[in-house]
């Protein structure tokens, strides 16, 4: 499967629909503090399935949602898009005639998560498995937030060979 | 279950040796899977020896040390089972430029090996000047984010910016 | 006891909302004793509204929006009661550039306004430019450290070394 | 008070007796990383008192005594002096008639710590109380590790609310 991706709107300080290309070999991002570069990686492990709104740096899913800045008032939802291509290996379980997926997730504010795969909607589980069967997703070790190579360092033993799970 | 967890704790190990000492231009290391019979209650330990140094537990290795030696352990996993993406938020922040230098090595090498694609946050010039692309996240509008795409040259005066 | 610690309360948050205003180029910021009626088990809570954002949590800031947010406490404290001496280490690594001047123009300020002696660990360019004098670690032997006075120009070369 | 100076001898990387000057206004430290400018930072806080191994990143005191390079043997002991200028202001309780101090600890491998104030021996809880007395010392809030930023990001508001007796 290769990703080429994103979409974003309404996710934390992405207000305005927002297209990330998500392209072959090394791209940087880059920008002042604040302006919302982690906010777009997370938006990616949201889609994917991301399932505890700590791991997303809030107090509840809902935080992920623009809550307003100096000019604009806050919105009710917030919905993310993850372009991919299977490339031929397709999983029986999921959408199986298509090479193409959109994968989507959209947020309510108080009403939670529904989750979209080329348009038909999903459970939770199957987006996690989907991303799973590819060793990717929210949790793989392939993505490393702001902070975590010090959490490594410093985690026990017991919790750091939870990453040799990727590579199994 | 258990016999998959040691043949990939065992692929692991083997590519975390190499990524350090090709990080640390010298010294080894080596993974362990200790504390229990059971690989599957076990813990995972490291053992690091930076170049010149002894072997010592890991909370006296410095920030940076500690960081390589991390970033060993992650693309280790990485190689082992390679992921279609690969996103690393501003993992070069305690580096010095050698060490930073040595960093993008290693992302080019990963990028001829596999078919990854990265998306790597970075603050970092030399970082910068290694990749293929660049994208900036501006906020224009105070509190609100966009996307532009932006060249190295550009990249100088955006980063001054603020 | 208490009267003592509410009256350093009220002395650190004003200096810690000017610092954060200062720092942020906007916004304000605020502490808060919480948890308990008596000051002596309470909790000190910040609450932080960079320029143009909404107050939120402080988890939800970013990287260097939470190290700028700290820093303002660190300095707050220490404005009340300067020690002789004050040691930084490697403070600046999340900072932008624009952010690692202003809180090297604050540096400054702190240099003019107390006798405080300033010991800053970095690897920041920008923050070595500042400096009125530069030490140099060096490991000319493998495992075994050296003290070096370094001038700006030969920082530059110092920095590729390792 | 003001501090002039360090002395350094064994202890972490600092094998060689190392003179540090502690000079006006603001001095920069810089080098690659593992090189030791943590190390030279903790062998101030190990002069002024610290007592606990955990903050200077070991798992035992002896930690901080040169445990040996690729060419050379460990040392059985480490030394740190910091010297110091009451500028007129003293206090009774340590070195009455003296406004020059000097300030040393000198660990000996399985035998624990000595304290000398020109070169007369105290006890760790003297020297302690003599940088309190100044505002400073090891723990002073005037004296940020590596990655403590975060942590103070991170603690709880009761473990936060312990900075305030800096000012207090
Ligand atoms: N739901 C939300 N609505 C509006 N703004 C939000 C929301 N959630 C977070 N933010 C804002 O997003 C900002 C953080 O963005 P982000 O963490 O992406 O910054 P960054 O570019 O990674 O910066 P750094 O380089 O410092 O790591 C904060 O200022 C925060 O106030
Ligand atoms: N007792 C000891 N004997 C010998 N070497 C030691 C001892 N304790 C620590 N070290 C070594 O000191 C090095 C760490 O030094 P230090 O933390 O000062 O680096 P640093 O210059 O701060 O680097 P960074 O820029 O990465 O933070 C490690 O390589 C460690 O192995
Ligand atoms: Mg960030
Ligand atoms: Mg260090």
């Amino acid at each position: 499967m290769k990703f080429t991706g994103l979409r974003i709107l309404g996710f934390k300080t992405f207000v305005e629909p927002t297209q990330v290309p998500i392209e072959p070999g090394l791209t940087g991002i880059i920008g002042p503090n604040g302006c919302g570069k982690s906010n777009l990686v997370e938006a990616l492990r949201f889609v994917m399935g991301e399932s505890s709104y700590k791991a997303l740096r809030g107090s509840g899913m809902d935080d992920v949602i623009f809550s307003g800045s100096g000019k604009r008032p806050s919105r009710n939802n917030a919905e993310v898009t993850l372009y991919a291509d299977r490339e031929g290996v397709r999983s029986a379980s999921i959408a199986p005639d298509a090479d193409a997926l959109e994968i989507s997730r959209k947020i309510e504010r108080e009403l939670g998560s529904t989750y979209r795969v080329n348009g038909r909607e999903v459970r939770a589980r199957d987006v996690q498995l989907l991303f799973a069967d590819v060793a990717s997703g929210a949790r793989s070790s392939a993505m490393v937030r702001q902070g975590q190579i010090a959490e490594l360092i410093a985690a026990k033993p017991t919790q750091r060979r939870s990453i040799l799970e990727d590579a199994a | 279950g258990r016999e998959r967890l040691l043949a990939a704790f065992t692929e692991v190990d083997a590519h975390f040796r190499s990524l350090f000492t090709h990080l640390f231009g010298g010294g080894t290391a080596e993974l362990a899977l200790t504390e229990s019979d059971d690989p599957l209650d076990a813990g995972l330990e490291i053992i690091a020896r930076p170049p010149g140094k002894k072997p010592q537990i890991m909370t006296l290795l410095s920030g940076g040390e500690q960081a390589l030696t991390a970033m060993s352990l992650i693309f280790a996993v990485f190689l082992t089972n390679p992921s279609p993406l690969c996103v690393l938020d501003e993992v070069d922040a305690p580096l010095d430029d050698a060490n930073v230098e040595r960093f993008c090595a290693l992302l080019e090498d990963m990028r001829k090996r596999t078919e990854t694609r990265f998306l790597v946050i970075t603050h970092n010039p030399i970082t910068m000047a290694h990749m293929d692309r660049l994208f900036g996240v501006t906020m224009a509008e105070r509190g609100v984010s966009q996307l532009v795409s932006v060249d190295l040259e550009t990249a100088e005066a955006f980063r001054e910016a603020s």
